[in-house]
C-alpha cells in the first residue's frame, strides 16, 4: 500500500542519514523518490556529501568510499525490516583502518538485534566478533573447521 | 527468530560433512584464499531455494557436488541442512526448531525436506517468503556485491525498499 | 623508456599542484579511502588520451576539474603533465625526455602540448600507439578491473595477445 | 603475422604456466586457442589446475584465487612484452597473507625490467616497493603528497 510505502521510506530515509554520518565521521546523506508517471518508473534516488568535500556525482567516489555508502544503505535496510540472520561477505574489503574501526563499532550496535555472520580478512571485523570460525584446506584438500584464536588470527595476517 | 546450525556435506569443498553452531550476536568466518569461506554463503543460499547454478558460481547445478580432490574422490551427493530456533511466531509451522535440507544427486535428483518430512522446493519458498531471509542485497551480500546496490537502476532500488514495507 | 615525473593541477583532487618524481622499480603510492590514489591512475590514464569520461568516473569530461572543497573554491581547469626519458630510440621524435601534457578548460575547451609544442590529441595517441602505454588490461588496471582479463569473451583475449604480437 | 602470433602467443603460455607455478606455489596453467572457421572467432581459452585440488571450471574459484589467476595471465603478457611502466590500482586486495607474500616476491623480479607503479593498502606490497609515495586529504580537503616511512605505515594499517 501506498502509506505503509511512504512510511518505509522515511524510516530508511532517517536510518541511512544517520548510519552514514557515524561511518564517515561527517557529512551528508539523502534518499529521495524520483517523479514518474507511473509508479513503477519511480526511481530511488541517493545524494551524498563526504565530509568536507561538495556535493557530487556519486560515479567520483573512491572505491573504499562507495563500500562505505553502500554499507550505510545495506544496514539502513536491516535495521528498518531486520532479518533474522545476514551473511555478509567480505563487504570491508576495500575500507580503510578508520573506515573500518568505525564500521566494526556499527557492528557491535546491530549484533544486538541481528544475527550477523560476517566472511573477513580483516582484523578490524574480527575484533568485534562474538564468534570466530576459522575455514581451511586440510592435507585432502577438503575444506574443514579450526578452532581460531583472534591473537593468533592476528599473527597470521601479520598484525 | 535465529539461526542456529548449519550443516554441509558433499557441497562443493566440503567433502567431509561440517557442522557450523551459531549463536546471537556477530559471527567471524576467516581463513585463506580458497578454503571454503563463500562455500558456506553459497550452502546458505542453495538450501533456502537458489535456483540459478550461475549465482553459485556453477555452469550447471551439478557443480556444487564435491568433484574429489589429490586426497578424496568425488561424491554423489551433496546436502545441506540449515537449523533455526525461536521459529513458532515467525513461521507457520507450529514448531519452534525448524531444519530444512537440501540433496542433489548427480543424476540430477533433487530432494527437499522440512523437519526431515519430505516436501517440494516451492515448500521451503513458500516458508521463508516474508521473512527475506536468502534475498542477495537484503539479507544476503556475496562477495563483490557489496555496491550492487549503487549500481542498481534507481527503479530497481525502490523496489528493495517496496518488498521491505 | 622510463617514466620520470608526473604533475596534476586542478585534476579531481589535486585542488593544488603535486608533483611525483619516479625511479626505476617498484613504487607504492598508499592512503586512507578517498585521499587521491586512484585520481592520479586517473591522470595518467587521462593525459595518455583517454576519451571516455566514464572509465574516469565521470559523467562529463569537466567532472575531472577540481570541483572545490570546504576549503577552497572550485577552479577553472585540469592540468596533468607526463615526462618520459630515455626516449630517443622508442618515440619518432629525436628527443631524449618527453613531456605530454593535457589541459581542460570549464568551458570544454581543450589544449594539448608535447615538450611545450601544442599539438592535437591525435598526435599523442600517434606517439604512444605502439608502446602499450595507457592501455587497460595490459599497462594499466583499474581499481577492481584486476579479473577483468578473466571476464573477458575467448575472442576479446584472444585480440590482447594479437595487440601484444 | 600468423607466425608472430604463434611466437607470441607461445611465450605467453610459458610465461603464464610459470607465473602461476610460482605464485600458487605448486598447480598447473594452460592457454589454448579454441578452434574456429575464422580466425576472429579464435577465443583465447584458459584452464588451470590448483595445487592438491581437480581441475575445475574457472567459475568456481574464490575471489582470490581468480585475482592471483589474472594476474599470472597480466605478468605473462608484461613479461613477454614489457611496458615502459604499468599503473596498477589495488589488484592485491583479495590476496591472503600468503598468497601477497609470493605475489610481492614475483613484483621484486619484475622490478628489474618494468617500473610498477602500485596503488595498495597492503603491507606486503609495500615492503616489496622501492619507494613508498603517501597521499591524504589536507585540511582544505586537497590531496597532498607526504613522506612515509614504512614502519609509520605499519603502524597505520594496525600490523
Ligand atoms: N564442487 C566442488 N568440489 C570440490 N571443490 C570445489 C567445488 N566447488 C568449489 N570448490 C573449490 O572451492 C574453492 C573456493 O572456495 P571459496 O570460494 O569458499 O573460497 P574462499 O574461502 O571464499 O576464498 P577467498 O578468500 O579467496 O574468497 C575453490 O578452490 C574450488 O576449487
Ligand atoms: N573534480 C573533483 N573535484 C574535487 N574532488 C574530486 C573530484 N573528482 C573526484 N574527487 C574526489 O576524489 C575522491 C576520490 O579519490 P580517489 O578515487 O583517488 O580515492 P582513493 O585514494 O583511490 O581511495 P580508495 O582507497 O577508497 O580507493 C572522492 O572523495 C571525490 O569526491
Ligand atoms: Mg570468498
Ligand atoms: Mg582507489
Amino acid at each position: 500500500s501506498k502509506t505503509k510505502f511512504s512510511e518505509t521510506f522515511r524510516e530508511v530515509q532517517r536510518e541511512f542519514q544517520s548510519i552514514f554520518v557515524k561511518l564517515f565521521g561527517g557529512g551528508a546523506a539523502k534518499l529521495h523518490l524520483s517523479e514518474a508517471e507511473k509508479a513503477e518508473e519511480a526511481g530511488l534516488e541517493i545524494s551524498i556529501r563526504l565530509p568536507g568535500k561538495r556535493m557530487q556525482n556519486m560515479n567520483l567516489l573512491s572505491g573504499g568510499e562507495r563500500a562505505l555508502t553502500a554499507i550505510s544503505l545495506q544496514f539502513a535496510l536491516l535495521r528498518v525490516k531486520p532479518s533474522p540472520f545476514c551473511v555478509l561477505d567480505e563487504i570491508d574489503a576495500t575500507l580503510d583502518e578508520g573506515n573500518l574501526g568505525r564500521f566494526a563499532k556499527l557492528l557491535s550496535e546491530f549484533a544486538q538485534d541481528t544475527q550477523l555472520i560476517m566472511i573477513t580478512h580483516r582484523l578490524g571485523s574480527m575484533e568485534a566478533a562474538d564468534i570466530l570460525y576459522g575455514v581451511t584446506m586440510n592435507r585432502e584438500n577438503i575444506s574443514q573447521l579450526v578452532a581460531v584464536q583472534l591473537e593468533a588470527a592476528a599473527a597470521v595476517l601479520g598484525e | 527468530m535465529f539461526l542456529k546450525r548449519l550443516e554441509l556435506h558433499g557441497f562443493k569443498s566440503f567433502g567431509k560433512k561440517v557442522q557450523l553452531e551459531f549463536e546471537r550476536g556477530v559471527t567471524a568466518i576467516v581463513g585463506p584464499n580458497g578454503s571454503g569461506k563463500s562455500n558456506i554463503a553459497d550452502g546458505v543460499r542453495w538450501v533456502l531455494g537458489e535456483q540459478s547454478a550461475r549465482s553459485l558460481r556453477g555452469n550447471t547445478m551439478q557443480d556444487v557436488i564435491f568433484a574429489g580432490s589429490d586426497g578424496k574422490g568425488p561424491l554423489g551427493m551433496a546436502e545441506v541442512s540449515l537449523t533455526l530456533g525461536g521459529c513458532e511466531k515467525k513461521l507457520d509451522l507450529g514448531f519452534d526448531e525448524v531444519t530444512v535440507t537440501r540433496r542433489l544427486y548427480r543424476s540430477g535428483e533433487s530432494q527437499y525436506l522440512i523437519n526431515k518430512t519430505q516436501c517440494r522446493l516451492k515448500d521451503i519458498l513458500d516458508l521463508f517468503r516474508d521473512t527475506g531471509l536468502g534475498r542477495e542485497g537484503y539479507s544476503l551480500v556475496g562477495q563483490g556485491q557489496i555496491d550492487a546496490i549503487l549500481q542498481a537502476r534507481p527503479e530497481e532500488r525502490r523496489l528493495i525498499i517496496e518488498e521491505a514495507a
